[in-house]
């Protein structure tokens, strides 16, 4: 069983807070704001009202012994950094922190995070991408060079014909692992199988075979 | 060929404006902030300094015209607000809002978002579900009944075995459809495939017996 503290319940750091709740893990919950800690006191395990920059009280915490603190203050920056530089000196075993920017992000991997989050940065790439590629549903790289992409298949020329067919291997050397059709997953399909309109597949492959792939099934 | 907008130049709309930017897209940026337009002179196609409450200076942008614009103005919620009723009333075809809080975002979805966003809120459940399980590097549901995850196998009794011996189809239910080790990804691995520590499994099956096994490997 772990524990987990939170400093900072803004829109991040309350949706952590809430996710490991919902998870059933204790939850210790910190913010300098009394209206925000007693809106947590149904939440979190326990809601503490304190000054994140205030080594006395975040010691008297026993932050040192916590698995993981989550450092979730953005635009106080300051505060931030102080809070990082206290619980890295307690002792904490992992200290995850938001960053609002890549130059806070800089000093946070310098006096120690472990691991440092933009959430508005990253969520606004994948935004912008999702736009770009209205019919990927879903897209993950395995790794530098391997891609998994989930293709919702509205183009006429793909439509009716089996997999066998459509020759999708030999054309683009992508493996189609499975076909999701209205709420039913067929996983490893049969290369006799046929594709229906709003058909979604998903694909695995070198990342340029599965672009070019998404691009032909536009 | 599309044309976006990006009203809102913070970390997210920021974000956004880079990504569609580096796409290879025309993006025309606005922001009521002098210092910000004039960073983002060298990065859009076009950088305005304009208030979004102002229909006016909106429409003078034919921002009516535009296939998609995101308003991503989010602690200021009376400007996000107004903007959006502008814009909508002019003509866009898809409208993306950055939405601050739930409350915020329903109002949105009142005055006709296409699509709405909450950063933060999304990424605090994603960071604390990945903290509570490490060796899941990826994870995406197919649907509501099946999953995808990318496990990494630290747990030894599945070292040193091939994927006939482990049997994982018959104990699991689940396919594995791909092996990835240090930086090189195996598609469809064979039955006699033998997997070592620090293997990364992609697996595809029922989300509970996916589940399952991501707890069998830890
Ligand atoms: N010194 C401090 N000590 C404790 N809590 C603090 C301190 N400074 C700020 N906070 C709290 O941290 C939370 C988030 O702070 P802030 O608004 O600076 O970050 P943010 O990144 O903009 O938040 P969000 O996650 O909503 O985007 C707020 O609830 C605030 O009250
Ligand atoms: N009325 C307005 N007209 C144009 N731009 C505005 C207006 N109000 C705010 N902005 C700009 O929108 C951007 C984001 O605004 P704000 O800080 O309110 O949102 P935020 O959601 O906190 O941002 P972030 O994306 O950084 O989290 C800022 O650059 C700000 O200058």
């Amino acid at each position: 069983k772990q524990n987990f503290a939170v400093i900072g319940l803004g829109q991040f750091g309350g949706s952590i807070c809430r996710t490991l709740v919902e998870s059933g893990q204790e939850v210790l919950a910190i913010d300098n704001d009394e209206q925000i800690v007693s809106d947590f006191m149904n939440i979190a395990t326990r809601a503490v009202v304190a000054d994140a920059e205030d080594e006395e009280t975040l010691k008297s915490l026993s932050l040192g012994n916590f698995d993981c603190v989550f450092i979730s203050i953005g635009e106080h920056i300051q505060a931030s950094i102080m809070a990082t530089i206290i619980v890295k000196e307690l002792g904490a075993k992992s200290i995850i922190c938001k960053a609002e920017t890549t130059s806070h992000a800089r000093v946070l991997e310098k006096i120690g995070a472990n691991k440092i989050i933009q959430p508005e940065k990253d969520m606004g790439r994948r935004v912008a991408l999702q736009t770009l590629s209205p019919n990927i549903v879903n897209y993950l790289a395995l790794n530098n060079q391997v891609s998994l992409a989930e293709v919702k298949i509205i183009n006429k020329k793909f439509i009716g014909k089996s997999l066998a067919e459509l020759a999708i291997r030999e054309k683009f050397g992508i493996t189609v692992i499975a076909i999701s059709r209205n709420d039913n997953v067929d996983v490893s399909p049969m290369p006799s199988e046929v594709i229906l309109a709003g058909d979604t597949l998903a694909v695995v492959g070198a990342t340029e075979q599965v672009t070019k792939f998404n691009k032909a099934t536009d």
